[in-house]
């Protein structure tokens, strides 16, 4: 475990519980895409997997981790689809969800570490992951803004990955520890961000709120 | 450089 890794997956945690206490808070799902945070669970369960598979005692954190990360995932599609169903913008969050996952399923085929379910499984949620902010993101363009809270969501969520991108590094340096898969998938879905990592540091950190088109 | 063989990450 590294500095980097570290503070990613802390980021990771923040942006599901920011993403929560709105929901939990507004009692409102606007501005925020059910799709993306179904596209969230379905990696955290295929990557996952092996918890289901042969339960290991809750020995250590990561295992705690990543039970954390398959309930809140669960709970947040519950409220978005559920509970605040009414409150959905299922309007705007229309990015077709089937356009990210067949093609993440067919190259998780073809470009793999190992040609076995669970790698499989693993590969299709890491490429998965890489886009599965998309919907969201479109759905932001589409209404032409993002609530200060949801922009605070989605800079945690970014962020995790890219602190990932300097864990590889220090992993690679001191470890000599290369996983080109995932950081491959992780650079793409970085990248994904730039745009609105640029107009949370000029706006959303100046007290203003994020507009599009900028 | 060796490729993880287990992922060890989340």
């Amino acid at each position: 475990m590294n500095i980097f890794r570290l503070f990613g997956d802390l980021s990771h945690l923040a942006a599901i519980a920011i993403l929560l206490l709105k929901i939990w808070k507004t009692r409102s799902c606007a501005g925020v895409s059910g799709k993306t945070q179904l596209l969230f669970a379905v990696c955290f369960i295929t990557r996952y997997i092996d918890l289901f598979l042969h339960f290991v005692s809750l020995y250590n954190t990561e295992k705690v981790m990543k039970l954390i990360y398959i309930s809140a995932s669960v709970f947040t599609c519950y409220l978005i689809f559920f509970k605040f169903k009414a409150t959905y913008d299922g309007n705007h969050d229309s990015m077709r969800a089937e356009f990210l996952i067949v093609p993440a399923a067919g190259l998780a085929c073809l470009i793999n570490t190992k040609f076995d379910a669970i790698e499989i499984l693993w590969t299709f949620s890491i490429y998965l992951e890489a886009v599965a902010i998309l919907p969201q993101l479109f759905l932001i363009s589409k209404t032409g803004e993002a609530e200060t809270i949801t922009s605070h969501y989605l800079f945690a969520q970014g962020s995790y990955r890219a602190l990932y991108i300097l864990n590889w590094i220090y992993r690679y340096h001191y470890e000599s520890h290369v996983d080109t898969i995932a950081i491959v998938a992780g650079v793409v879905q970085t990248i994904l961000y730039c745009d609105f990592f640029y107009l949370y540091i000029t706006k959303v950190v100046k007290g203003q709120k994020i507009v599009l088109p900028a | 450089k060796k490729p993880s063989a287990a992922h060890d990450e989340l």
